[in-house]
């Protein structure tokens, strides 16, 4: 494995986004895991349409009563994928819009689809093998608890404490080696993690969590997918 | 005891702690900022106040995470003026893990070389 590694250099990561207020983030780390996958399959890369999966995917776990993806009120990254795969595919952002609401009906048009899944694993919690499933497959949907991320500013996020019930969907685009922590005196690794609140927020829109240790559940939700190229009809 | 003005100029004293650091305490102008940053509008007085207590509790909170996390930067953000209850009802929103049937675990990829 490189010792750093940035998918954003290699083209295969969309600006920044911004959810606004609506827990729609499940949405935009998946669009973001597809919107890699579909640029290592075909060399282009398309943003795609969170706005149809808050409108169209109620995907929900056959095992439990009411786990279903929710629009605003939240979902989950897998069961997003799930719901692409049965759909056909995903449209383009452009032709499918974010409102920011969840108010609207589905308005999904098969003729306009864009990417498509071809199929979707988790990873298992173990840092090397999350970091060789992102160099190999693309950027990696994860979840994460954002306690800390409400007074991010910048740097790299190592807290003491953090809780490891993950609550907001990101994506995992990259790692670096040494993120300099001056009060522990030495060079911390580092996850690079795009997040969906705007450039405004953050460094540019990102977020960097320091490797090692499963911070803030950073580890033990993430999951990779594959897309097949798709042509408009 | 007085103190000349050679003193006070001394050259081998110098100050390291920032003038505009007393704003730090200055809740009032922190807001007053974070308003003008985030393009912040009240609709009423009551709001606005209410806000502003939330944006002190925030200013709190941002400290303690400073001591939490100090290989980080933390301080105001656009969300400086939600109380944690509203941050996560309107910009989170995970739901819990559970394995659709089509998902798999992915294989165990060589690491080495």
């Amino acid at each position: 494995l490189p010792t750093d590694f940035d998918w954003r250099d290699k083209g295969a990561v969309t600006n920044v986004k911004d959810q606004g207020s609506c827990g729609s983030c499940w949405s935009f780390s998946a669009t973001g895991a597809l919107e890699g996958a579909h640029f290592l399959s075909t060399g282009k890369l398309v943003s795609l349409s969170e706005q149809q999966l808050v409108d169209c995917d109620h995907e929900c776990d056959p095992e439990e009563y009411g786990a279903c993806d929710s629009g605003c009120n939240g979902g989950l990254m897998t069961s997003a994928f799930e719901y692409t795969l049965k759909a056909g595919g995903l449209e383009r952002e452009e032709d499918y819009p974010y409102t920011g609401t969840d108010r609207g009906s589905c308005k999904f048009d098969r003729s306009k689809i864009a990417a498509s899944v071809s199929n979707f694993s988790v990873i298992s919690i173990d840092e090397d093998q999350i970091a060789a499933n992102l160099v190999n497959h693309g950027p990696l949907a994860v979840g994460i608890n954002a306690m800390f991320m409400q007074t991010y500013i910048g740097g790299v996020s190592c807290p003491y404490i953090c809780s490891k019930r993950q609550d907001h969907g990101v994506l995992l685009v990259g790692y670096g080696a040494a993120g300099y922590a001056p009060i522990r005196f030495k060079e911390k690794p580092f996850w690079i993690i795009k997040n969906s609140w705007g450039e405004n927020w953050g460094e540019n829109g990102y977020y960097k969590i320091c490797r090692g240790r499963n911070i803030c559940g950073v580890d033990a939700m993430v999951s990779s997918v594959a897309a097949i190229h798709a042509t408009s009809q | 005891a007085t103190v000349s003005p050679d003193e006070v100029e001394d050259p081998l004293i110098r100050q390291v702690v920032p003038d505009a650091e007393d704003h730090l305490l200055n809740a009032e102008h922190h807001f007053t900022t974070f308003k003008a940053s985030f393009g912040k509008n009240y609709a009423t007085q009551e709001e606005h106040d209410y806000r502003f207590k939330v944006f002190k509790a925030n200013l709190r909170r941002a400290r303690k995470h400073q001591m939490m996390d100090p290989t980080a930067v933390h301080g105001v953000t656009k969300f400086s003026d939600l109380t944690p209850r509203e941050f996560r009802r309107q910009y989170l929103g995970l739901k819990r893990l559970r394995l659709p049937a089509d998902a798999h675990e992915a294989p165990i990829l060589p690491t080495n070389d």
